[in-house]
Parts: structure tokens; sequence; C-alpha cells
């Protein structure tokens, strides 16, 4: 019976030491500098980016986590709007697919909007959105529904045969392999003939990051080199 | 160019015109 009890309070001291342990370092901002070392964030930019996250992370549920309706706040101020493309970015910011993102997978996802991220890096995750189905190319199908999805929410009205007639002539430009797909490579071609469907991958505030947020000094770990 | 009529784009820069794939509204307030 002691040998009971002895051992209940010994799993009591471990769980609370756990939820010590917890308090003291909130998931999150665990290492800023592997994160700056494998994304193209400094040191200093990962900590700013983490009070950006914090912001986001507390607006609805204040548990250091983004999900989908905070990310729409974010990016909309409302969590009314419908988006596909907001969430289609927030799906691929979602590496685990939890339906949450925490600050390691906001920060590398960001990394790849950054004005100095490598251009072969926003061309991968532009075709992945565009690749609804993550089937490796962009179908017919896939554009046509994105095409009616952003003009519905945009307020634009296109007829059926006008928009049949765009995807035509973006099929014969782009799938130079005639077969009814885009792939990787493809779609690589034709941005570089068409350099302005990269335009919203790269993010000037991402430079800036230090200053927007500079509270982020009150709680940097780590000495920037 | 900005005043590019959408008859004249190709969808992917149809969808990025008419889309909301801004995620500047991130960093605003």
């Amino acid at each position: 019976m002691l040998q009971c009890l002895e051992g209940v309070r010994h799993l009591c001291g471990v769980l609370l030491k756990c939820c010590h342990i917890d308090l003291k370092h909130p998931k999150g901002l665990e290492d800023p500098e592997v994160l700056a070392r494998e994304t193209v964030f400094s040191v200093s930019e990962v900590e700013a980016l983490y009070e950006l996250f914090k912001k986001i992370s507390s607006a609805v549920i204040d548990d250091g986590l983004i999900n989908k309706e905070e990310f729409q706040l974010a990016l909309f101020k409302t969590s009314k709007k419908e988006s596909l493309f907001a969430d289609r970015v927030f799906d691929l910011f979602d590496t685990k697919h939890n339906g949450i993102l925490g600050f390691e997978e906001f920060a590398r996802a960001l990394s790849v909007f950054h004005p100095s991220a490598a251009p072969d890096e926003k061309i991968n995750f532009s075709f992945q959105l565009y690749d609804l189905k993550q089937q490796g190319f962009i179908e017919r199908q896939e554009v046509k529904q994105m095409v009616v999805a952003t003009l519905a929410e945009s307020g634009m009205n296109l007829s059926d045969e006008v928009i049949e007639s765009i995807i035509d002539k973006t099929f014969e430009e782009a799938d130079t392999k005639h077969d009814g797909k885009i792939d990787k490579e493809e779609w690589h071609n034709l941005v570089q003939r068409h350099p302005s469907l990269l335009k919203n991958m790269t993010l000037q505030y991402l430079k800036d990051i230090t200053t927007t947020f500079p509270s982020f000094v009150f709680h940097s770990q780590v000495a920037d080199t | 160019p900005g005043d590019k009529s959408t008859h004249q784009m190709n969808a992917f820069q149809l969808i990025g015109m008419a889309s909301s794939l801004d995620l500047s509204g991130l960093f605003e307030e």
C-alpha cells in the first residue's frame, strides 16, 4: 500500500515537473538558431517572426498554435471570408497535416516568401498551390476549379465560354508535352516566360520584420552574429 | 502589365489577379 502511494506521489511529481517545463519553455521558439540555419532568416528575424506568430496564434485561442480561423483572421481581418487560396496556403504551411500551425511550420513556410529565398523554392511552392490533388501535376480540371473559385470570390464575372477559352490557350502554351497536364518542368518554363506568376510569392514585409516587431529584443535568447 | 485585359491573360495570371492570395495581410494591423 505504502509502495503504491509512493508510486502515485512519484507520478504526480513527474507530471508537475513536465507542466513546469512546458510553462518555462512554451512550445514555439525552442531553438531560433536551428531555424535561422535552415531558413533564410537571421536569428533576430526568427525571434521577430515569433512575435508575429504569438500575436496571430492568440487571436482566438491563446494556445501558441495557429488554427485556420486565426490564419484567416490575420489575413483578411475576418474569419468569415471564404478563400480557396487561403485554404490551400494554410494546408501547405501545415506540413504535419494536423490542422494547426506550430511556429516552426509557420517560419519555414514564410521563409519561402522572403525576398532572398531561392526562386526555385518559390516556383515549387506555387506549383504545389495549384496542384490541388497533390498528384505531381496540374490538371485542367484543377485550373478550372481555381479560376471559377477565385472569380467568384472577387465578384468578377466571366462566361464559361471565356473561361474555357482562357484555359485552352493556357494549356496550349504551358503543356508542351501535350499530355493534358502541366508538370513541374512545364510549370518552371511557364514561370520563366511569365515572372508575374510569382508576384505573390515574395513578401517585402519579411525584410523589415525586426523593425516591425522590435519587441523581440526583450525576449531574445541569443546574440545575433 | 497591369492593364492587360482578362482575355489576354493566361489562367494563372487571371487567378493571381482575382484571388486574395496576398499574405501581406498577416503583417498588417
